[in-house]
This record gives structure tokens, C-alpha cells and sequence, in this order.
């Protein structure tokens, strides 16, 4: 059928309107005694005759009695979600928008109230009022701004109005939005067409463990041309007639939690659980560490496997590579990653919904996890994550050449940024300062100029090389140089040495994030890493190459950087500079 | 993690191989102190014979 016609619309609207109003005069006869249960659909079951729809509320903003910094909360049954602070005015300004679970049993009444907040007072609450959602909807189908008396909580007196709109979603184009929502993230190119193997990942990432031939036979239902990819609205299709079936969604990939209620709370929790921190959002309750470490949406470094999050690298099928060339073999080398992890990296790196949601909040959730992975990994107790790693690297990487014996390492830190014996790493030429060295163990690229850097691999569109070098470097002999990009993986030998003989001219920290440094990252035309993450910037002054920039990266986990050299230190090419361990 | 080097423009050479591999974006794994490339002679340092 034909969904954007105003007719459908109209008969929608139409009957969306008589269903609330059914739903309202039923509850008038039947009103639940107090403490019901409100909250996300994962809390307690909704059937569909209970089921009203998802309520947008948007707080839109006030007028006060006098000028201040304001912030609006809003509680609605046992959840309590706040607006961002507004400028000083006497009339802020919001436009926050929250997305509630309207039951006809649930809670309905939202109790908005108004803070003032500066240095002295904190939040002090100045005005409250109390609205029913479900009344607002049926008298306000289309979503009006409507305006409420603010009342001092301790006299009564009107202190202020608050301008509030409020709809309904319908059910129907909640459950479609829903379905090719939740397909577009695997989508990786766009187009509007997911392959087969997008396809496995999603159903993975659902939690579902239908064997292959399923997911072959269920794939090719909606292949109906047989070209080996559908379309999102053929799948999303296909989906819900399947789902009426037998449920393939078996786990939000959201936040984690088990789904094991009907399709409706499926769909209503994750819809919810999605909606979370994209756009103008009120913040509130979700985002916990707890919940960011189930989701696989948060799983979001090919170093998770070294967490507590219990994520575990996967070989065979489940297993996704990136392709290597070694230098030396001249051999193209697999490096394995999870195939959840490669998955969660490119929905969020590499999608715009993802890096939305990555701005709203999730960038401090990558900080707090770093953070609190250097102390783990400090731990004494982290030493006993030596061995499997050793295990699973086993081939790449070589304890004969590791300064100490294994016993030496006390923690996991310690032995990740293991020194390697003297000789260990040949330095090419080294009477030669004209020949520069790699800096690292690592896979690297290089380009002669900046141009073709951004033609063939940094796709962050705001990438450039002021952003790299940031404001505090002079970099105009640089603009147009050429690029050496050294990047770790986990096995990697973790200590960074100079490319260059000369004379260590300054240090410059730059503050940032922590994305990843993963190639599905930096091939993000979303995704600025290299010019948005926390980095240290050393000018080494050099006789054969001029100046020459090292920019040393943090990167999700991995976001402590140290050096063992300081200002005005003479270095020869393959001197150590320092190293990156586990840490925010 | 990872390191970036910017060199300024016209000073180093880089290995032809790892160019190559780069324009194909494929990574080339190294180990420390395997050679990059050489600096670009400075003009202002060449004689021309009369």
C-alpha cells in the first residue's frame, strides 16, 4: 500500500485518535490502584490491547519571572530524564524531545518541573507542573504547543509558563520506522541493499542462533531475483511475517538485555533502547556502563576481548580479517577480529546514526571504559590474562625476543609495553641519517603527499593536517608533506622509537576522544579519528628531513601515552621515544 | 594506537613498495627501524658544474 498518502495518513490519525479515546474512557471506568510499573518494555509485558503507543514529549521552553541558567526535568512513572541547561534568560529555550511507553495501564500523569541553576543555588527547583499525556494526545492529536501554569512547589503561586507538545506515534509506522531502522545499520555502503552476510550479522547480533541453512533459507525468501542482495523494505517485510512465526529477535543489540517477551516488546524496547541519545534528546537512565557492556553497539575496539566484558575472540565463521602485507615474506597476512566487533565498529564508525549517538555520549562511556580498563589492567590480578593472550597470539608474537622472562610481568600493562634485547629490531642504515626507520611494530601506509593520504585511506572529511598537528604547532611547512601512518594492533610490540636522528624541539598534548584506530574508522567519511582523539605531538628538528611531526595517538582502551625522552634530547633514529598502555 | 609521521613536503623519499601498497590500501606490516625511505638531496646543497 501506498503509506505516504494523506488519505492513510488521515485514516491512521483517525483511528489512532478513536483508540485513545477508548483506551481513555476504559480507564476511566477501571483506573489501577498506585504503584504500578512503568518504564521500558524489558521491565514487564505490554499486550497489544495495552499497548497506546510511543508518546514524543517535547519540552519546547518556558517563560520565568526573572533571568537565570534553567534546566527542565521530567519524570514519568519511575523514570526522570532532565533537558540540557539553557543559556541566562528569562526564556529558555529547550526543544528536548523524549520518547515515553504510553500503556493503558501504565502511568500517563508527567510531572515537568523547572530548575534554576548558577553557582550558589545549584539546582534550585523555582516551578512545577503536572500534565497527563494521554489527556494532551486526545484533546491535541496534532501535537500543539499547549501551555501550563508553573507553580511554586512551597505557596501554590504561579511562577512562570511552561509550552510542552506531545503525539503519538502510530503503532503501524512505529513497528515500519522499527524494522528498517534496525536493517540500515548493517547496511554498510548505503545503498539501500543488505548481502547475505549483513544479513548473518544482524541475526547475530540479535542473539539469534537459527542455524545457517536458516538464515540462507530465510534470505532467499526475500531474494526474489535472485541477485544475492534485498532490498531493506523486502527484508523489513519478510522480517515481520517471520517474526509472527517463530521470534528471530532473541537480545536487544542495543543495550543487551534477553528479549524473551512477545514481537510488541521487542519492538517497543528497542525502538526506545535506539532512540536513546540520538538528537535533541533529555538524557536519563540509560546509558550506564552496565548496559553499554552487553550492547554490541558499545563494543566498539578490536581490544574488547582484553576487557571484562567477556566479549572473546572468535575463530572460524564468526571471525572477521582484515588483510595485511608483510614486508619481508611479501605475503598477505590475516589479522583476526570478532566478527560482533567489526560489526559494531561499522555501525557506529561508519554510519551517521552511529556517530550521532557516539556525540550524545557514548564518546564518555569509551572514556570511562579506557579509564577503567588501565587500572584493571595495573592490577595484580590482570597478570593472569598473560597466557591466554600469549596463546592466542601465539604466532605473532615472539618470547625469545622479550627482554625478560614472563615471570618478570606483574600485570597485564607491564607486559604489554614489554621492552624487546638489544638487536631485537635491526635499525636500517644506521650510520645514515639521510634513510629514515619505521617507528613501529605495526602495519603501516605511507604517502608522499597529503592527497593521496585522503584518496586512498583517511576518509573523515574534516580530516587535514592543522587538525592533525592542532593550533598549539606551527604547520605550514607541513601542509602539503607526505604521511607515514604506523598503526598497532593488540599483539603488537607497544613502544614507539624515532623515525629520524635530530633534536627533540617540543611536546604538544592535544585532549580528544578515544575512537578506535581500526581501519573501519579511519575509512569512515563520518569519523575524524586522527584529528579528534587525545594525542601528543613531538617536533624532532632533524638535518637530512627539516622538521618532522610525530603525532602519537590514544585509541579506545589504549589511551595512555608515555615517553622517555623530554625537550632538547638529541635522538638517534630508532631510539625508543616512549609507549602506549592500557588507560584513558 | 597509533603513530603518524608528517614529513615535510619534497624531504623524504619513501620505498617505492610501501607506496604502492598504500595506493592500493593495503597495509604493509613492518617491524621498527626497517627502512621507510630516504631524505630528497636539498637543492641548496647541489653544486652545478660549470
Amino acid at each position: 500500500g501506498n503509506g505516504n498518502s494523506t488519505e492513510t495518513k488521515e485514516s491512521r490519525r483517525s483511528k489512532m485518535r478513536k483508540k485513545i479515546q477508548n483506551f481513555r474512557s476504559r480507564r476511566r471506568l477501571s483506573r489501577p490502584g498506585s504503584g504500578s510499573v512503568s518504564g521500558l518494555a524489558s521491565q514487564r509485558s505490554v499486550s497489544a490491547d495495552d499497548f497506546a503507543g510511543i508518546a514524543l514529549l517535547t519540552l519546547i521552553g518556558a517563560e520565568m519571572k526573572f533571568k537565570d541558567k534553567w534546566l527542565a526535568c521530567v519524570s514519568f512513572g519511575e523514570q526522570t530524564f532532565r533537558s540540557e541547561i539553557s543559556d541566562s534568560t528569562e526564556k529558555p529555550i529547550w526543544n528536548s524531545e523524549k520518547k515515553l511507553l504510553l500503556e493503558k495501564n501504565g502511568p500517563s500523569l508527567a510531572r515537568i518541573s523547572v530548575f534554576e541553576t548558577n553557582r550558589l543555588l545549584k539546582n534550585n527547583i523555582v516551578g512545577y507542573c503536572e500534565l497527563d499525556l494521554l489527556d494532551f494526545v486526545v484533546q491535541e492529536p496534532d501535537s500543539t504547543c499547549k501551555s501550563f501554569d508553573l507553580l511554586d512547589p512551597a505557596s501554590s503561586n504561579v511562577v512562570g509558563s511552561m509550552f510542552v507538545s506531545c503525539s503519538v506515534e502510530d503503532p503501524v509506522e512505529t513497528e515500519t520506522c522499527f524494522a528498517k531502522r534496525i536493517l540500515s545499520i548493517v547496511d554498510y555502503d548505503e545503498d539501500g541493499k543488505l548481502s547475505f552476510s549483513e544479513f548473518s550479522d544482524l541475526m547475530n547480533a540479535f542473539g539469534n542462533v537459527v542455524a545457517a541453512n536458516k538464515k540462507e533459507e530465510l534470505f532467499k525468501a526475500a531474494d526474489l531475483n535472485g541477485d544475492g542482495v534485498v532490498t531493506i523494505d523486502e527484508l523489513a517485510a519478510l522480517l515481520a511475517v517471520q517474526q509472527e512465526q517463530e521470534p528471530i529477535i532473541n537480545s536487544c543489540p542495543v543495550c543487551g538485555e534477553a528479549l524473551q517477551l512477545d514481537k510488541l516488546n521487542a519492538m517497543i524496547h528497542m525502538t526506545l533502547c535506539f532512540d536513546e541519545g540520538t538528537g535533541n534528546q533529555m538524557t536519563g537512565g540509560f546509558l550506564t556502563d552496565r548496559q553499554a557492556s552487553y550492547g554490541w553497539m558499545f563494543k566498539l575496539s578490536e581490544w574488547t576481548h582484553l576487557s571484562t566484558y567477556d566479549v572473546g575472540l572468535n575463530t572460524g565463521s564468526s571471525a572477521s580479517h582484515i588483510v595485511v602485507i608483510d614486508r619481508k615474506t611479501k605475503r598477505l597476512v590475516e589479522e583476526l577480529i570478532d566478527s560482533k566487533i567489526v560489526m559494531s565498529m561499522r555501525a557506529i564508525y561508519q554510519s551517521k546514526i552511529g556517530l550521532r549517538l557516539m556525540d550524545q555520549g557514548a564518546k564518555e562511556i569509551l572514556q570511562n571504559l579506557s579509564e577503567k580498563q588501565g587500572k584493571k589492567m595495573n592490577s595484580v590480578e590482570s597478570a593472569q590474562n598473560i597466557p591466554s593472550f600469549l596463546e592466542f597470539f601465539k604466532d605473532q608474537i615472539n618470547m625469545a625476543e622479550v627482554k625478560y622472562p614472563l615471570d618478570h610481568f606483574k600485570t597485564f600493562n607491564e607486559f604489554f609495553v614489554r621492552e624487546l634485547k638489544p638487536g631485537a629490531r635491526p635499525i636500517a642504515c644506521m650510520d645514515q641519517d639521510d634513510v629514515a626507520v619505521s617507528a613501529a611494530d605495526c602495519r603501516l601506509m605511507a604517502f608522499q603527499s597529503v592527497d593521496d593520504s585522503t584518496r586512498f585511506w583517511i576518509k573523515g572529511r574534516k580530516f587535514s593536517i592543522k587538525g592533525l598537528l592542532g593550533n598549539d604547532v606551527q604547520s605550514d611547512a607541513f601542509l602539503d608533506g607526505s604521511l607515514v601512518i604506523f598503526r598497532l594492533a593488540p599483539q603488537d610490540y607497544h613502544r614507539f622509537h624515532s623515525p629520524v636522528s635530530g633534536v627533540i624541539e617540543k611536546f604538544v598534548n592535544v585532549s580528544g576522544s578515544l575512537y578506535t584506530v581500526n581501519p573501519i574508522a579511519v575509512n569512515s567519511k563520518y569519523c575524524n579519528v586522527f584529528t579528534e582523539n587525545k594525542r601528543t605531538i613531538v617536533i624532532i628538528s632533524t638535518a637530512e628531513f627539516g622538521k618532522v611531526a610525530f603525532v602519537a595517538i590514544g585509541a579506545t582502551m589504549v589511551g595512555s601515552i608515555s615517553f622517555v625522552r623530554q625537550e632538547g634530547d638529541h635522538v638517534k633514529k630508532g631510539d625508543e621515544l616512549g609507549y602506549f598502555s592500557f588507560g584513558g | 594506537s597509533t603513530v603518524i609521521c608528517v614529513f615535510e613536503k619534497d624531504s623524504i623519499k619513501i620505498d617505492e613498495d610501501l607506496l604502492a601498497n598504500s595506493a592500493r590500501s593495503l597495509e604493509t606490516l613492518v617491524t621498527v627501524g626497517m627502512q621507510l625511505g630516504v631524505s630528497f638531496p636539498k637543492l641548496e646543497n647541489c653544486v652545478l658544474e660549470p
